[in-house]
C-alpha cells in the first residue's frame, strides 16, 4: 500500500489530467504538472516513475495513458460501490456531483429516513431507509459509506455501516468517529479549507 | 506566515480542542492530542510550544487556553468577512453548517442568480444578485469568498470576485482557476477524500 500522501497526489495529477484530456491537451510535460500542482519537478518525476513511465518524452507523457496507470494503481479493477446516507443539501450535492465521475466507484444506493425520500429514485438512485441498511448493503455489496446525516445521528449511522460490512467511510458530518482498526476513516470540514484561505489572504 | 501544514495542523487541532470543551473535557495532554491526529507527539509539541506553551503540564494543558492560543495564531483579530456565490444544494449546506461556528469568520452576504433566492434573507444572511458583487464586496468589507455555483460559472464568478477586491477564494466547482499571484486560492474536491477511502478500505 502506498502512503496516503501519495494516493493524493495521484487522485489530484488524475483529476488534472481528466480536465487536460476534456480541453483536448493530448500531452503533458513534468513540469506542467508539477506547476499545475505547485509541487517539485521531483516529485512529480518519482510520482511518474511510479506510474511506470521511465525516460522522458520527447513531447511530454500521453495524457490518456497516465490517466489508465493511474487508474491501475489506483482503482478496484472490479469497481467499488459506494452508499450515502443521509440525502439533505450536503448528500444531494454530493450525489449529483459525483455519478459518474470515477467509472470504478458507483453510488449504488442512498438512504435516508424523510419518507418523502425514501422508496424513491434520486438522480437515478434508490433511496432506501436507513432500517435497510444491513440488507441493501449486503445484496448490493456496498463498500464505502458517506455520511451526510445531521451532526446528532453521526455515530449510530456509523455503527450501522460498519456492522452491515462497510469497510470505508468518509464522513462529512465532522462528529468524531471512532471505528475499528480495520475500517478506513476519512473527514473533511470545510472550516479547515477556509481557515487556511483566511490565514494566507490577509497581506 | 507559518507553513500551509502547520496552519491545517492548529486548525484541526482547534476542532477537536472545541469538541473536548463541548463534551466537558477540561484538560488534555500533548500525547492525547497526538493519538487523535495520527501525529507522533514530537510533532504535537512542536505545534504546542509554537502555541505559547512551555513545559509539561501536570494535569494536562488547558483545552480553553490552547484554543485561545490557536486563535491568536489563525484569527485575525477583527475579523474577517465571507461572501459565498451560488446558494444551490452545497452552497446552502455549507452557509447553514459555517454560521456561527467561528467568530472571527462572519459570512456577511450570500449571491445568486435565482430570483426566487436573490432578495431575501437565508440563514439570517442576505441574498444579493450576482451583478451587486462589486458594491456589496466594497460595502460589507467582503474579505474571502467561496464559489460553490455550476461549474460553467466558475471563471466568471472567481474574476467577479477577484475585480470586487477578494483576496482570498475557496473554490468548491473543481473548474481549475487562474487567479493573481495575490490571490490565495484553496480548493477542495471529495472524489480524492473518497479515492483515499476507496483504496485503504480494499484489503
Ligand atoms: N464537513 C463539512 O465541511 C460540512 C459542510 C456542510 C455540512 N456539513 C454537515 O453535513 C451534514 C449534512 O448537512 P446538510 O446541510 O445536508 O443537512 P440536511 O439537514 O439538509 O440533510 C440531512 C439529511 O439527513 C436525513 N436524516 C436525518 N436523520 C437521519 C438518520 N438518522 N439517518 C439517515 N438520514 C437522516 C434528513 O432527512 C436529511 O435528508 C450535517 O451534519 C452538517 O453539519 C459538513
Ligand atoms: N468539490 C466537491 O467535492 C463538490 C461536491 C459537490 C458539488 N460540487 C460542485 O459545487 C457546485 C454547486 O453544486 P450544487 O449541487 O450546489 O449545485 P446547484 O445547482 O444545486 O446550485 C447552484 C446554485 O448556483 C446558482 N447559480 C447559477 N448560476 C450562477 C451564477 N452565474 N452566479 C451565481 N450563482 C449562480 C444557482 O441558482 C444555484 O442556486 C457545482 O459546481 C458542483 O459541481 C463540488
Amino acid at each position: 500500500k502506498l502512503p496516503a500522501k501519495t494516493v493524493e497526489r495521484l487522485s489530484e495529477y488524475r483529476r488534472t489530467l481528466i480536465n487536460c484530456m476534456n480541453h483536448g491537451k493530448e500531452y503533458i510535460y513534468s513540469h506542467e504538472l508539477a506547476q499545475f500542482h505547485h509541487k517539485t519537478a521531483v516529485q512529480v518525476r518519482r510520482d511518474i516513475m511510479l506510474m511506470g513511465f521511465s525516460g522522458v518524452q520527447r513531447k511530454g507523457y500521453k495524457v490518456k495513458e497516465m490517466i489508465d496507470a493511474i487508474g491501475r494503481i489506483l482503482d478496484y479493477k472490479n469497481g467499488q460501490n459506494v452508499g450515502i446516507v443521509g440525502i439533505g443539501h450536503l448528500g444531494t450535492a454530493i450525489l449529483q456531483y459525483f455519478t459518474g465521475k470515477r467509472p470504478k466507484l458507483r453510488v449504488v444506493a442512498i438512504f435516508d429516513v424523510d419518507e418523502k425520500k425514501t422508496g424513491r429514485e434520486i438522480n437515478g438512485v434508490h433511496c432506501y431507509h436507513v432500517d435497510t441498511i444491513p440488507e441493501v448493503v449486503e445484496r448490493e455489496n456496498i463498500d464505502l459509506g458517506i455520511i451526510t446525516v445531521p451532526p446528532e445521528f453521526a455515530k449510530e449511522t456509523a455503527e450501522g455501516l460498519i456492522n452491515a460490512g462497510i469497510r470505508g467511510i468518509l464522513n462529512f458530518t465532522t462528529v468524531p468517529l471512532n471505528v475499528p482498526e480495520d475500517v478506513y476513516l476519512e473527514e473533511y470540514d470545510m472550516i479547515t479549507s477556509l481557515e487556511k484561505v483566511a490565514y494566507f489572504a490577509r497581506g
